[in-house]
């Protein structure tokens, strides 16, 4: 059987130990291409994660007494599970109503996106991006653009916080990251790094959304 | 990791042969 | 003779030199040079000088080192000893270059062939024996290739000592007859005590000669082959024995450079950028310089 060699957060070693099928993988919406993508869920935790690989050709593993082809390195990362609920919700909007949650995400493609159902503080979570009503104890939903942009903006801003701290080279013109002088902030300009930090906040939403969250 | 492309996913006796060092 | 260092690290090359004559250091000293081991595919080659005072030849000549081809191993190993007895005006030095430091200078991206390894190993040695202060002012050297420019080399190298490249030089000068046994007492020795560094479970050691066209060798080769590995550590990769059999049984493995030679140019029009939308979106650079692109399946 093929091998893979994943990079995992350390805690969740015990959730594959605590459930048997506590890490699950499943193919969710990219938010922002709209295509299947891999991610990893924890059902114990309840937490989304993105799964990235890093992919040369000609590169081969020794995984213990065996050889693997391929030399993939996947990546599992935390992923704030709002970017795929944004998905739905944008494309609900369509019909411009109040609807319930649970049949805004819903997906044919992607049947395990029920699992956005189940996440914690989901309440909590859709404030950010959407105007609430509540008829008879029940809640619904109506995608706001207002109040998206203001969290994207949060958003932007923490990735650069983000950035400066990493120390990650955010300057238009290429240059390596080896000859770099220490005092990397300074030279590089504020609008360099929203720009860097929009560009990356883009690669998790829509073409549409990014180009408002540009002008905003 | 290896610089090269051996095909398939098979048994290979690595510990007899590779000796990592640092 | 002591191959302890070559037992710590038989990768590499190792070298061993006897004690130098006093009498070498004074008097004007005839040096020889031969190897050992170059056609086998298996185990180590050995280069080993000796040398003497040009007035103690006949004394080397009398210790019997005809020959060298002509003796058994055990004359050879025999005749070693009494010229280690006799070391107030024998003296000698040997390189071993192990089969991975042969097949990696042969196959390496920059190659760098035997014989090449050869000439070089063989001026290191004189220049070994000159560094320790022994007053050498004749060199005679069995060829490697074509010998006029190997003399030339030597000589360009060492214009104050009369060099000699000569075929058959162990069966002319008793200097490079002693040489011819030094190597070959090291080589064998190096064979017989050989540490594998692979741990290969019921090895057998009958590997016969090691030569190419030695019927028991070509069978050790096939029984030692591993499709992923090769062979041990023991075996010159680049000799074209080993380089057949691996060619039947073992995996092709596919490097980096050797598929840019395959790929054909791409066409011209193929470096026309598609039509924006046909484009798809790039992941963020962030992503495309770390390499890192979305899993889209296991």
């Amino acid at each position: 059987a093929r091998q893979h060699v994943f990079l995992l957060p350390e805690y969740l070693k015990d959730t594959s130990k605590k459930m048997k099928s506590g890490l699950m993988f499943v193919k969710l919406v990219n938010p922002c291409s709209g295509e299947g993508t891999l991610y990893l869920f924890d059902m114990c935790l309840l937490q989304l994660f993105e799964v990235k690989v890093f992919k040369e050709k000609h590169h081969s593993w020794f995984i213990n007494q065996s050889v693997q082809s391929g030399g993939l390195l996947h990546f599992a990362t935390p992923m704030d599970p709002l970017f795929l609920l944004l998905h739905y919700l944008i494309k609900a909007d369509k019909e411009g109503t109040f609807q319930p949650l649970d049949q805004v995400v819903m997906d044919d493609m992607f049947p395990n996106c029920n699992l956005l159902l189940k996440l914690p503080e989901l309440e909590k979570l859709l404030q950010h991006v959407t105007e609430e009503k509540e008829i008879n104890n029940k809640k619904y939903y109506k995608y706001s653009k207002e109040k998206t942009l203001m969290w994207l903006e949060k958003k932007v801003n923490q990735t650069m916080t983000a950035l400066k701290t990493n120390n990650i080279n955010v300057s238009a013109r290429v240059q390596s990251s080896a000859f770099f002088s220490g005092n990397q902030a300074s030279s590089d300009k504020e609008e360099d790094y929203i720009c860097y930090a929009h560009g990356l906040i883009s690669d998790y939403i829509p073409k549409e959304l990014s180009d408002d969250l540009s002008k905003h | 990791l290896l610089p090269c492309e051996v095909p398939g996913s098979q048994p290979a006796p690595v510990g007899r042969f590779f000796t990592p060092a640092i | 003779m002591d191959l302890s260092e070559l037992q710590r690290d038989n990768t590499g090359r190792c070298r061993l030199s006897s004690p130098v004559p006093e009498l070498c250091r004074q008097e004007p000293c005839a040096l020889g040079v031969d190897e050992a081991g170059r056609g086998p595919v298996l185990g180590p080659m050995v280069y080993a000088i000796c040398y003497c005072p040009v007035s103690r030849l006949g004394d080397l000549e009398a210790l019997k080192v005809a020959d060298s081809k002509t003796l058994s191993e055990s004359e050879r190993e025999r005749l070693f000893e009494k010229m280690e007895k006799d070391r107030h005006f024998v003296g000698w030095a040997l390189d071993v270059l192990s089969p991975n430091l042969i097949s990696t200078s042969m196959l390496g991206r920059v190659k760098y062939n035997l014989n090449s390894l050869s000439h070089d190993t063989a001026a290191g040695l004189i220049q070994h024996a000159l560094d320790q202060g022994v007053n050498v002012t004749q060199v005679f050297v069995d060829t490697v290739g074509p010998p006029d420019t190997y003399q030339q080399r030597l000589q360009q190298r060492f214009p104050g000592v009369e060099i000699t490249v000569k075929a058959k030089a162990d069966a002319l000068y008793p200097v490079v007859s002693a040489a011819s046994i030094c190597a070959k007492v090291a080589r064998d020795q190096a064979v017989k005590s050989w540490r594998f560094l692979e741990d290969l479970d019921h090895l057998d050691v009958d590997y016969g000669s090691g030569y190419p066209n030695d019927p028991k060798t070509k069978e050790w080769l096939r029984k030692q082959v591993e499709p992923v590995f090769g062979f041990p550590q023991f075996v010159r990769f680049s000799w074209r024995t080993a380089q057949s059999i691996l060619e039947k049984e073992a995996q092709d493995v596919v490097w980096e450079d050797s598929v840019e030679e395959q790929e054909g140019a791409r066409s011209i029009t193929s470096y026309f950028s598609q039509s924006p939308c046909a484009r798809p979106r790039l992941a963020h650079r962030f992503f495309l310089e770390r390499g890192l692109e979305p899993a889209s399946s296991l």
